[in-house]
C-alpha cells in the first residue's frame, strides 16, 4: 500500500492512498484504504494514511481516530498516532504516516518495518524503513 | 506552523537481511518520491495536488502494492483501490475493484470532484473511467513476475500476505540449493 499526506504553510491537508490488497486475497474483498476513516482520513486538524492489514485497519478505524484524539482529547498528533497504532491495533498490522496542521509530522507503525519517508519546511528529511 | 510531507511504500515483515538489490530501488523511489512532493509543495501546488502527484509516482514504481505491481487476487487477478480525502472541507473520493486503470488515485480524485458521491467499485468504477477518459492499460501491465511467485507461494501455504511479508518457507523443503524466485535463501 502506498500513501501521502502533506499540509502547506497555511495549514491545509489532504491525504491519499492506493493499493493493490493482500496477495491471495478473495476476488471482491476490499480493504481498507478506500475506506473513509479507515485507511485514509484527513479533516482541518490532521491527515493521515495507513498501511498493512486491512481488515485491523478498518476495525480499528485507525486514520479517524488519530484525529478523534486530537478534536477530544487535545492529544498531539505523535502521540495520538502512537497510541492508535500501539493500542488500537493488533501488533504486526498497521503503519500510518500523519502530518498535523501545524506541521508537524509523524510515521509510527507496529510491524517489523515500514517504507516511509518524510521532509518538512525547516529542512528535515527521513527516509527509513526499520525501527532507527 | 510550515508545510510537511510524508509518504509510505507498505508496511510489514521486512526482513532486516533485506538484500540490497531489493532494497536499495525502494529507498531510491521513496527518496525520488519524496522529492516530487517537496518541489510541488515549494512550487505552491494544494495539498491535494501534492498527493496525487506522489501517489501517482509511487503507483507506477512496480516495487510497491499499487498500480503496477500491484499484488494478485486468488484468482491471479489485479484489484486495485485508492482514496483521496480534502481536510478542511472533507470531501474526499475513493474507488475499488480496478482492473485496468493506470492511476487509480487520479480516478478517486475524479469521483470526489465529478460525482455527488463518495465511492465507486467494480464495474460501475470502470465504466466511470472510460466516460472520465482516465488512462487504462490492459492488466498484464499491473501484473510482475515477482507477485505471480508471490501468489504461488501465498496459495501453497493457503495465506494472505500484507505487503512485504517475508516469503513463506515450506518446512519439508530440504534442498540446501534451493532459493526463492526474489534471491532469498530458503536456509538462511
Amino acid at each position: 500500500t502506498v500513501g501521502c499526506v502533506a499540509v502547506d504553510s497555511s495549514g491545509n491537508l489532504a491525504a491519499a492512498t492506493s493499493t493493490g490488497g493482500l496477495v491471495n486475497k478473495m476476488a471482491g474483498r476490499i480493504g481498507d484504504t478506500p475506506i473513509i476513516g479507515a485507511g485514509t482520513y484527513a479533516n482541518s486538524l490532521c491527515a493521515v494514511s495507513a498501511t498493512g492489514k486491512g481488515e485491523a485497519i478498518i476495525r480499528a478505524t485507525i486514520g479517524r481516530d488519530v484525529a478523534a484524539l486530537m478534536e477530544y482529547k487535545g492529544l498531539s498528533l505523535e502521540k495520538a498516532a502512537a497510541y492508535v497504532v500501539q493500542e488500537c491495533a493488533p501488533v504486526g498490522t498497521v503503519g500510518l504516516v500523519a502530518v498535523s496542521a501545524n506541521g508537524q509530522v509523524t510515521m509510527p507503525f507496529n510491524t517489523n518495518g515500514m517504507f516511509r519517508a518524510c521532509a518538512n519546511e525547516d529542512g528535515y528529511t527521513h527516509v527509513g524503513i526499520w525501527q532507527d | 506552523m510550515g508545510w510537511a510531507i510524508a509518504l509510505h511504500g507498505g508496511a510489514g515483515d521486512i526482513p532486516r537481511s533485506m538484500p540490497p538489490e531489493r532494497r536499495e530501488p525502494r529507498e531510491a523511489a521513496l527518496r525520488h518520491c519524496l522529492q516530487i512532493g517537496v518541489d510541488a509543495i515549494k512550487a505552491g501546488r494544494s495539498p491535494l495536488d501534492v498527493v496525487e502527484l506522489v501517489v501517482r509516482e509511487l503507483e507506477d514504481n512496480p516495487h510497491f502494492n499499487a498500480g503496477r505491481g500491484s499484488v494478485l487476487t486468488s484468482n491471479g487477478t489485479v484489484e486495485m483501490e485508492a482514496c483521496v480525502m480534502v481536510g478542511d472541507t472533507k470531501k474526499c473520493g475513493a474507488v475499488s475493484g480496478l482492473t485496468t486503470v493506470k492511476n487509480a488515485v487520479s480516478l478517486a480524485r475524479l469521483v470526489m470532484e465529478k460525482t455527488p458521491h463518495i465511492y465507486l467499485g467494480f464495474d460501475g468504477a470502470e465504466q466511470f473511467a472510460k466516460e472520465q477518459g482516465v488512462e487504462t492499460l490492459d492488466a498484464s501491465h499491473f501484473i510482475t513476475p515477482e507477485n505471480v511467485d508471490r501468489l504461488k507461494q501465498a496459495k501453497e501455504a493457503n495465506k494472505v500476505q500484507i505487503d512485504y511479508t517475508q516469503p513463506i518457507q515450506k518446512v519439508e523443503e530440504e534442498d540446501e540449493s534451493a532459493s526463492l524466485p526474489n534471491g532469498d535463501s530458503q536456509i538462511g
